[in-house]
């Protein structure tokens, strides 16, 4: 299948519901620094389950969206509301080779008053994704390649340890 | 296990080469340059014994530590590629990998890109450089909205825009 | 030397805060963001003590840590510039500092730099990028004699063609 | 003073004599990859003494120029000529405020039968250096700023303590 669109509530920096796409072959993602380009790449990491240094390196309740300009009240103290403001969700919307659309993968934070839940409900997803882990970590760390080749060998290493 | 890595090895060795010729060839070297992976002997090469070397054109068995910054980038990119060929992941998510690269080796690796995305091997890109995204098929523009506080979105084709 | 410490912590604390703002003023933004330098109590405050924090526009107390690549790059530009500005060199190099920057950015930073240049206290900037090195007084080009297998040199002054 | 340019020979992949200059209050470096720029900030650094992460890493013989095409006879073997092929030197060129040019500072790397030997006459550059060693070590680990903001507090720091 293919990656139509990601739907993203809450993520981050991208407050209330979102649909971010389409995606094409060949998709170049664009725009000013602190847009929240790499927040993206964050979601996509987060639905898919991969364990990105960057993703891990955050606190899974700074997944949340929030508006540091509100008052902690708006934030925080409304319990109608709460669910809502304190809960993050990415859904990944494939489109299988006969045309037919599906919601394959869901991940999903939620802050409230019974603790935190982390569900991640992974169908499709699962099998097409072995090497997901793998992938977004090194292009994570593509990100300074210059580092990354210094650690060549160590990074050939940890590659060929996983996907065997 | 072994027949596993051995497996593995083979085919990103095989491809190693040519990713990279394609990603160093010019009209001033049709040829391009020369990578492989070399396996140290040992009872477990998995666990320690894979070097990486790549050498762009008319450079010879030097360090690989004597190269610059974006030769040093596009040689990691050319192992991150073949690792990819070995076991591609349905989506390939780089962010800003082109960030040390000039104007020529940027259009090779955007155009290595284009040449291996389908629709079944995604690739998703985050860039900076118009010489890049330019050769995208989608765009996803990303703004931050700073009344709201929120990331948004544009999305736009532009393989529409007249054949390139 | 705490004297001389303090005296030299004194002044950078004063400057960072200016240059930043310098860095981070934009239309929508008119008084930018905000940096300053923390001393933590300490005998020996120049062993362990010194911590930096700074906020773009329209962000509060946020972990650094949680700022996009090229808003940490403006962060630690404005900080190597206080720095500078303590004790200046009679030359200062920097190489490819522009790589995580998107355009405006850019042209900040080398507006910056070109307010700051002298006779006295010269910058040399190696650059990539157009929006920055358009800026500068002069270029010395640089290319690969492959023949020859050597580099060469060919320079231009730009600040006599057109005043800008 | 000002610097006005740089005398090089045989340094890195600047082949026989050539003048890099002249420089200007804001110059910026430009030009494509691996044609020589990181080069040309090693032989500003090599010239003023700094101990440059860059190069410090490389053993000082990589610092002479050589030409991996040639065999090794022409290379090394050759006695009469053995010196100037095999010692690399830079030199900078100031212009003080009187307008006198003066070459203040020259940095020699020799290897010869008698072993290795390494000169530096630095009179006027001495004084007006104490914080190169800084500047230039801060600008080469800027090239990754954002690695450079993980460790910010460390830098201020290390250059808290340099400069006091
Ligand atoms: N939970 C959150 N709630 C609100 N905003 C957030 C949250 N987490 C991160 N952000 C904001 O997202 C912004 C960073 O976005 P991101 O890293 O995606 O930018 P970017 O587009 O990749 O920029 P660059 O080009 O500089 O890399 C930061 O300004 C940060 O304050
Ligand atoms: N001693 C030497 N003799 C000959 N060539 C050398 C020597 N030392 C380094 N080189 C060559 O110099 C080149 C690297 O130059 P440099 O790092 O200055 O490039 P650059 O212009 O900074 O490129 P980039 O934009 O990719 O950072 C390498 O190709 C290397 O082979
Ligand atoms: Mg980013
Ligand atoms: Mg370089």
């Amino acid at each position: 299948g293919r990656l139509v669109q990601l739907e993203v509530h809450n993520f981050k920096s991208y407050k209330g519901h979102q649909v971010i796409g389409p995606f094409d072959d060949f998709t170049s993602v664009i725009g000013p620094n602190g847009a929240g380009k790499s927040n993206l790449m964050d979601a996509i990491s987060f639905v898919v389950g991969v364990q990105s240094a960057h993703l891990r390196s955050a606190r899974l309740r700074d997944l949340v969206y929030i508006n540091e300009r509100d008052s902690q009240a708006a934030n925080e103290s409304d319990d109608s509301n709460s669910s809502s403001s304190r809960s993050a969700s990415v859904t990944a919307v494939y489109q299988n080779s006969d045309g037919a659309i599906s919601s394959a993968g869901l991940s999903e934070y939620r802050i409230n008053n019974r603790g935190v839940t982390y569900a991640r409900y992974c169908t499709v997803l699962e099998a097409e994704n072995i090497l997901g882990d793998v992938e977004t970590v090194a292009s994570q760390s593509s990100k300074d390649l210059t580092r990354l080749i210094e650690q060549i060998s160590g990074l050939v290493k940890f590659i060929l340890q996983v996907i065997i | 296990r072994l027949t596993k890595f051995r497996n593995a090895f083979n085919h990103i060795s095989e491809q190693i080469d040519k990713i990279y010729k394609d990603l160093t060839k010019s009209k001033t070297f049709p040829l391009g340059g020369t990578a492989y992976l070399s396996l140290e002997d040992s009872e477990e090469p998995y666990l320690d014994g894979v070097k990486f070397h790549a050498m762009p054109p008319m450079k010879r068995f030097r360090d690989m530590e004597q190269l610059s910054g974006g030769e040093k980038t596009v040689a990691a990119l050319a192992l991150l590629f073949a690792i990819h060929s070995f076991r591609p992941a349905p989506f390939f998510v780089l962010d800003e990998v082109d960030a040390a690269l000039d104007n020529a080796n940027v259009a090779k690796v955007a155009n290595y890109i284009k040449s291996r995305a389908s629709n079944e091997f995604q690739f998703i890109v985050i860039s900076l450089k118009s010489t890049f995204y330019e050769r995208a098929q989608a765009l996803v523009g990303i703004y931050k909205d700073q009344d709201e506080n929120t990331s948004r979105l544009l999305t736009m084709r532009l393989k529409d825009l007249g054949d390139d």
